[in-house]
């Protein structure tokens, strides 16, 4: 569908990109541990988008199987929600995705 | 208000009260705590009240200073959101207020 090519464009031509929810505390965890990490994000804010945003929800649930936000991808990659970036930052695996993803 | 009358017997009659969303995690942790310690809050989705469940937050906000969920009382006082909970059950602090309102 056109809605999926546009995410999956979206996705890859930008390093990091997160699908949010400005009310959501979960997706404000995500933006300021980027933040942080002095890494700028892509974001889209799907309270913020009309209609769009529950499509954009669906398709996205359909692309990763998430039906959930924050919705996080690095360097074209699905990372999943705020759990699993945290998870990955306190791995130590965060820093090396986002290096990788922004020096492509 | 009427509302607001309803909201301070609520509280006053019930020793765990949380105003709550289904779909927000912050509203999740906080009553996963209280169901890890044993506690059964009375429970109020917001999300599920129809076009009440915006009118008791905006009250909620009048009597707290408090315009998010989740919104927590132990013991008909305003304890605050998830964070606020979480730093008081880190502290020790949390179970001493919930024994205390529950032998009331
Ligand atoms: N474990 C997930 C939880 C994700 C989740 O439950 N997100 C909620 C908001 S906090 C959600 O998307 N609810 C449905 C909605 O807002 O459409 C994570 O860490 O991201
Ligand atoms: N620090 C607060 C954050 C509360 C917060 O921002 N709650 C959000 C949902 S996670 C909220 O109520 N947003 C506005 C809304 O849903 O009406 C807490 O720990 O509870
Ligand atoms: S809506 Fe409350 S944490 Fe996401």
């Amino acid at each position: 569908s056109r809605l999926e090519d546009t995410i999956k464009k979206t996705v890859s031509d930008n390093p990091v990109v997160v699908y949010s929810k400005t009310w959501c505390s979960y997706s404000s965890e995500v933006k300021s541990l980027f933040k942080k990490l002095r890494v700028d994000p892509l974001v889209f804010e799907l309270d913020e988008m009309g209609p769009q945003g529950p499509q954009l929800q669906k398709v996205l649930e359909r692309i990763t199987g998430q039906s959930t936000v924050p919705n996080v991808f690095i360097g074209g990659k699905h990372i999943g929600g705020c759990s699993d970036t945290l998870k990955l930052y306190r791995n130590g695996e965060l820093e090396p995705l986002l290096s990788e993803a922004n020096t492509k």
